[in-house]
């Protein structure tokens, strides 16, 4: 039978070596 | 062993009052043994139940508010794995650590594997000049120990969150370790959004099975817990054990046990404040199941039909600080495309009726994410909007009505790394009920 209701359907991506290196993985990370 | 049962746990954890007062060692100890007495019967349950391992939430013995200071009496020097420790045989052996003593008795007395989350103190040397003001490089840890009670795994969390209380190692670590029931690696939290360690620990080491203790803040539309941790399981294709903190005035829960194929367990609850054990029974090394899914081309469907017509009244709109561009399913069945830069997102649907006080838009974003613009994002997503009107597109959303009876969605990912998502209405999974085919589409199985 059809789907129960949908919020969302999506595909996330994740281009990795295009990350910003400007600031190493190591700073703390204050969003 | 084939198969192994998996147990996580969403511990609803017993926080300090905020001080900027540091606590006692003593009362350090009290809360955290108050928190390990819960965890203590749920590690027997699980062990009663068969389980083989048990992974139990980030932060689940302190909570997460804390200065370098008031965080500094719950610390414990952890030593390398390779010293062959007991502590629950030899507990002197490297100080006073009372905190692992307790956690790898329950590990021995249970015969279950134990994954806790601690902190690790480690003396430096003043003259360094990376060497904190107090003598002492303070980690965010995970720590397992055997059946037997041995550590055999440590890891220090990278990429950390708010968490002024806790340094960054040196390196991102590649912690493995081997076990009868397959190889495990292990990660924290933030770390499953960068490519170091978490992707190399799948690519790289080959792992069967991540260990995931987090202390997850939901985010509609695309980051909540269950909805992103069992698309990661499916993207990389690798057993994942989720364990979630339980906090809902924070936004925390949502944990899981994720199969490449599909989620085995889940439990997502807004409603009380208790915590939960999940037992599952999983395969021990995936990659050798019928049930192990094929490697997807992300982007072969989406670059090589002729794109359906756009739209002009394509519009923007933020999910986050991100801008999207989104497009309307203004019909009941439809093909839409909307691109954003080089990104182009592909939609065919049909809504089974049409719900009136309700919209649905496609959506497409590549770029750098969020205000820290650190993060390379490519995403192709269809979500219901808060409101009839367009401008609440992308605000978070927890109901719908609408059902489809089909949906087919994919994108022109420059990234191998794509993890799909379906999140159905008061923020449910949709297990076994969507697939991703080869060519990239993930569709509905109907």
């Amino acid at each position: 039978g059809p789907s129960e209701p949908i919020l969302t359907v999506s595909l996330f991506g994740r281009w990795y070596t295009k990350d910003s290196h400007s600031s190493s993985g190591g700073i703390s990370n204050l969003e | 062993r084939d198969t192994f049962i998996a147990a996580v746990y969403e511990h609803a954890v017993l926080r300090p009052k905020d001080t900027e007062t540091p606590v006692s060692r003593d009362d350090a100890l009290l809360l955290m043994n108050k928190n390990i007495d819960i965890l203590e019967k749920a590690i027997k349950q699980a062990a009663e139940q068969g389980a083989q391992i048990i992974v139990t939430p980030e932060d689940a013995l302190y909570g997460w508010k804390f200065t370098r200071e008031t965080i500094f009496p719950y610390l414990e020097d952890i030593p390398d794995p390779q010293v062959d420790w007991i502590p629950c045989r030899d507990p002197q052996r490297f100080g006073h650590t009372p905190i692992q003593t307790r956690l790898s008795c329950l590990a021995k007395n249970n015969s279950i594997y134990v994954l806790a989350n601690i902190g690790d103190k480690k003396r430096c040397d003043s003259q360094d000049s990376t060497c904190p003001p107090n003598g002492y490089f303070q980690y965010n840890t995970n720590v397992v120990y055997d059946a037997k009670g041995q550590l055999v795994a440590r890891y220090h969390k990278y990429h950390l969150y708010s968490e002024p209380q806790f340094d960054v190692p040196e390196k991102p670590e590649l912690v493995t370790f081997d076990t009868t029931f397959g190889r495990f690696g292990i990660f924290t939290c933030f770390d499953i959004l960068f490519h170091d360690p978490a992707v190399a620990l799948v690519k790289d080491f080959h792992v069967d099975t991540i260990l995931y203790p987090t202390a997850w803040m939901n985010v509609l539309p695309l980051l909540t817990a269950i909805e992103f941790h069992s698309a990661w399981a499916m993207g990389l294709r690798v057993n994942l054990l989720a364990a979630n903190i339980h906090h809902v005035q924070q936004n925390m829960t949502g944990s899981g046990i994720y199969a490449p194929h599909l989620p085995r367990a889940y439990h997502y609850d807004m409603e009380t404040d208790s915590g939960r054990l999940l037992l599952s029974e999983v395969d021990s090394r995936p990659r050798t199941s019928p049930a192990y899914p094929t490697a997807v081309g992300w982007s072969a469907y989406a670059t090589t039909i002729k794109p359906f017509p756009v739209r002009k009244n394509t519009f923007s709109g933020f999910i986050s600080r991100d801008a999207f561009n989104f497009t309307a399913l203004f019909e009941n069945a439809g093909n839409l495309t909307v691109c954003h830069k080089d990104l182009c997102c592909h939609l065919s649907y049909r809504m089974l009726r049409k719900e009136e006080n309700e919209v649905y838009v496609l959506g497409a974003f590549t770029g750098l994410h969020g205000r820290r613009r650190r993060e390379y994002w490519q995403v192709c997503t269809m979500l219901k909007c808060k409101t009839t009107n367009l401008t609440t597109c992308g605000q978070p959303v927890e109901t719908a009505l609408t059902r489809f009876d089909i949906f087919s969605l994919s994108g022109t990912f420059r990234t191998e790394y794509v993890f799909p998502e379906v999140l159905l209405t008061k923020v449910q999974l949709s297990p076994g009920k969507f697939e991703v085919l080869k060519d990239g589409r993930l569709v509905n199985k109907n």
